[in-house]
């Protein structure tokens, strides 16, 4: 039985692409099979696992609309990566008349899901088809929030645009967990920002999270995931805890 | 003679929200009259000066899909500002049908840009139809970059979309300048990243650096700039020297 969860936030740079790559790579160090796409024209979780974008000749805009098969764009890198490129910036508009437009993901990965025991997608920042086809495709939703004031706020919309697929497109999915980021426990404002999401959303808050460090900066220049870059840290600690919890919750599902 | 910027990067976190609001205030301290708009549907700008957005009865939907005027929205603040909300999310789908969708923005200032000697306005982390007319608008763009590996990326695509825009829309829309944001001269990966930029764009990458600071993120809890949160630290100087280059720049326009 396979889960896909989307990554999604459209407030830019709390660590969607970090959190989808590194989950990743903690399930498949747990020896879980697993794929991850990238649905962001910017094409960061690409990047992050060495592939440059600007060398592809096929990606993610080929397979939404051109139906080019999953599996032909698929590279093995820590674990399976379905890259993007700046072409995909194309597909809203090249997509906007076709019937079925919201599904195009979701027929994608029929072909390739049962191989697979998680699927990931990392989105871009914000609510439009990309992301819409994303979480029609996902069986839950994990939302990473920076620990800022700023970023506090955009879950209101979020929950709007599910409730919208839920009603329309897939009655069945859902917020999985919160998950508070690039926490600094230094500072004042870190800590009331952690209050504050865990007074508003309760149980929906993931118990792990992840610390502020440089060194999620650092991985992505070598195109690593955090525990290839620094196995032993606090920092890949936090996502291998963050794998398990998801798992827990999974077998309960 | 009003100058319109746009504060534009579809990598998210990189602080165009914050970078609109200090240049605007810097330049109110200059005694320039400046009028900021948040062209976001999550609403940071506006946020960041202490407005609710889900209280507002107008907002910049109104403007740009019921064509209702843009005085009608303005609110005096540390500088004026036409805030959004939420429902700005829907003015990509109202507009997409309407013949000069792309001018919505550019009209609406008509009536009130004489008023003001710069008009900034904020965009969200993508390029679609709100970024597109906050380009259209614009004389010139300002592109903040975070100095972290991920954000070095995405300049590309903006160029793209900026040529398109020139040809069809704005033929003297260009970046004014990159600004550097959430520099942080500790870490080897921040200096990297500053040298990287300045060897790619060279005399495009303002002078001024913005330092990585908590007090960034404490300032909008209290609905204030860096200027009235802390208005002698060297965050505010970092924004009152970037406002001067523009300002030095400007006047050889
Ligand atoms: N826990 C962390 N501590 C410090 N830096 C981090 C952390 N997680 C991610 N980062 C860095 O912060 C930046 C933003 O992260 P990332 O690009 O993953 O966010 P995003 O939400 O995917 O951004 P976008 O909205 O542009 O897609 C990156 O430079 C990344 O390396
Ligand atoms: N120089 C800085 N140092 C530290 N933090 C900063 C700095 N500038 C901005 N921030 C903080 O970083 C976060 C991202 O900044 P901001 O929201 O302005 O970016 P943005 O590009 O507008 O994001 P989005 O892509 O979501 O619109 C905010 O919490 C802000 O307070
Ligand atoms: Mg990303
Ligand atoms: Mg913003």
């Amino acid at each position: 039985m396979t889960t896909v969860l989307a990554f999604s936030n459209q407030k830019g740079g709390v660590a969607k692409t970090t959190s989808t790559l590194n989950v990743g790579v903690a399930l498949r160090e747990m020896h879980y099979r697993v794929l991850a796409i990238d649905m962001d024209p910017q094409g960061n979780l690409s990047m992050s696992q060495g592939i440059n974008p600007d060398f592809l000749t096929r990606s993610m805009f080929n397979v939404l609309v051109q139906r080019v098969p999953l599996d032909d764009v698929i590279q093995r890198c820590e674990i399976d990566i379905a890259p993007a490129s700046i072409d995909l910036a194309g597909a809203e508009l090249a997509l906007s008349s076709v019937i079925g437009r919201e599904r195009a993901l979701e027929k994608a990965l029929m072909q390739v899901k049962h191989r697979y025991d998680f699927v990931l997608i990392d989105t871009p920042p914000s609510l439009g088809l990309l992301t819409i086809n994303a979480l029609t495709a996902s069986d839950g939703v994990i939302v990473p929030v920076q620990c800022e004031y700023l970023s506090l706020r955009g879950l209101a919309q979020l929950e709007k645009t599910l409730e919208m697929i839920r009603e329309n497109l897939n009655p069945d999915v859902r917020i999985r967990g919160i998950l508070p980021t690039m926490f600094d426990a230094r500072t004042i404002h870190g800590r009331e920002a952690i209050e504050i999401l865990k007074e508003s959303f309760g149980e929906t808050v993931f118990k792990t999270v992840v610390r502020k460090t440089i060194k999620f900066a650092e991985a992505p220049v070598q195109g690593r995931s955090i525990m290839a870059y620094e196995p032993e840290g606090a920092a890949a600690d936090a996502y291998r805890n963050l794998a398990k919890e998801l798992l827990n919750a999974n077998a309960s599902e």
